[in-house]
């Protein structure tokens, strides 16, 4: 099964998310994580750096590279296909070839090693250019963070056209697995307005229950670890592990 | 004089800043904010709601509308050139065009009407793509929000690189006017360390005494209001007027 982690907006919350499903799903299964950011958050928030020569989800996605090569252990019982800069250049040499095909790179890379691993989790860049739309073609399902702002809400009607678009012309299986509210602060009446119109607005997705704020996750990304192996309260890993739970029951 | 608000991390206060620095910047000058994000966070952020045939940064930059006709005033003597979904299709459109002239769209556009403006404030996307680095070839100065997290911290290496690149052959006059903390608890060791490293890793830059975190902020957003029109508390207000005033100490 894989996942996608997306939202156009900046700083929701998409790679601290990609970072505690993967780390609690890696718990019970086997599991796959991928770095579609040039910024290459989820290979540093999951502690791993890269060494010199090591190939990269670009070089996969261009062809430079077989997954297995590129693909690298972490501490936490997930596998990597990590991130970094070049992947500026993945979405511009992409972006040259004008064939329809160039959307499907991604899932072509993927294919013949997807029977190893039980979950794919891929974290997507602020944007829905080419790297992302080659994650919507490959994955099943879709998480989408918001962050309880209103910026972040504007951006959500932006995204759900995108998503029909997708579903009508790219990945007829993409389907939506929720909205997960981020950086909660449910005692202030903005968070608690935010979460009130996320749910009239968007009363045909599902709305998972929302992710405390809390300076421990900061704390776990830049200590290089899932939240769980970061912190024993139950109430930060909790809301991510009603997405897994959620995950489980949905395994085809 | 024209600055840039970029930073290719999401979610670190880029737009926030540029509608209080264009909201300050107008109290006693002529001031254009131009949005170039596809998320039109700007524009909502000024308040302004788009009409349905109203031209945008996008046709400014393809050359479809000229400038004064896509410009629109808003409550707070900040003109603005609005942005919204239809610069994912600039962007696209200018990487097609393979010829160099495609990174000084935006510069063209603005020339033959800067003398009405004593202030040019540009909000950037999340990405360092062609939408930025049109950016970057038109502004004078270039202002770095850094969230005081861990990951935008990383960020900011990638960034100094490009700023390079951006100097030596688009810009040779950009200048960094400064690196400015967002968002901050200076009451968490969280931010605490992160102010320390910035200042030991980027000595040569400038660095602005930091923006407190606060709700007033997110609630100005919603509000479409720059921070000193809805609230009177001068320790959020500060720190962009420092910003404001080095700018206008700077004027040519
Ligand atoms: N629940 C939370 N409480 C407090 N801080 C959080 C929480 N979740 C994430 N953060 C912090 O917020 C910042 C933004 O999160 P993150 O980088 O995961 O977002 P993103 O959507 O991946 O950003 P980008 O758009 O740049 O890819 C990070 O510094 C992270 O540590
Ligand atoms: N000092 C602050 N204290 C608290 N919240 C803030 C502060 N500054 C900005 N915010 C909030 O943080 C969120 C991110 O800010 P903003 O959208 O301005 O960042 P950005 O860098 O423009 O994001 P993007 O990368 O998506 O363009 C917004 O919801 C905003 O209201
Ligand atoms: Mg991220
Ligand atoms: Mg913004």
């Amino acid at each position: 099964m894989i996942i996608a982690i997306a939202n156009q907006k900046g700083g929701v919350a998409k790679t601290t998310s990609a970072i505690a499903l993967a780390g609690l799903l890696a718990e019970e299964a086997t599991c796959l994580a991928i770095d579609l950011d040039a910024q290459g958050n989820l290979t540093t928030g999951l502690g791993v750096e890269l060494k010199p020569e090591q190939p990269t989800a670009c070089d996969v996605m261009l062809g430079d590279a077989p997954l297995p090569k590129a693909i690298t252990s972490t501490n936490w019982n997930v596998d990597l296909l990590p991130g970094d800069f070049s992947l500026t250049r993945a979405e511009e040499a992409l972006l040259k070839q004008a064939n329809p095909e160039r959307l499907y790179r991604l899932k072509q890379a993927l294919k013949p090693h997807l029977k190893q691993y039980e979950y794919v989790v891929i974290d997507c860049p602020p944007r829905l250019g080419l790297l992302t739309l080659n994650a919507f073609a490959t994955v099943d399902w879709l998480l989408i963070p918001v962050q309880c702002q209103f910026f972040a809400l504007k951006g959500l009607q932006n995204m759900t056209k995108t998503i029909d678009t997708v579903q009508q012309r790219l990945n007829p299986q993409l389907r939506v697995l929720g909205v997960l509210p981020t950086m909660a602060e449910m005692n202030t009446t903005l968070t608690q307005d935010i979460m009130k119109q996320l749910r009239s607005q968007f009363d045909d997705l599902h709305i998972f229950d929302p992710v405390p704020k809390s300076v421990r996750f900061p704390e776990s990304n830049m200590a290089g670890k899932p939240i769980h192996h970061h912190t024993r309260e139950w109430r930060l890993v909790q809301p991510y592990h009603n997405v897994v739970r959620k995950i489980t029951l949905l395994e085809p």
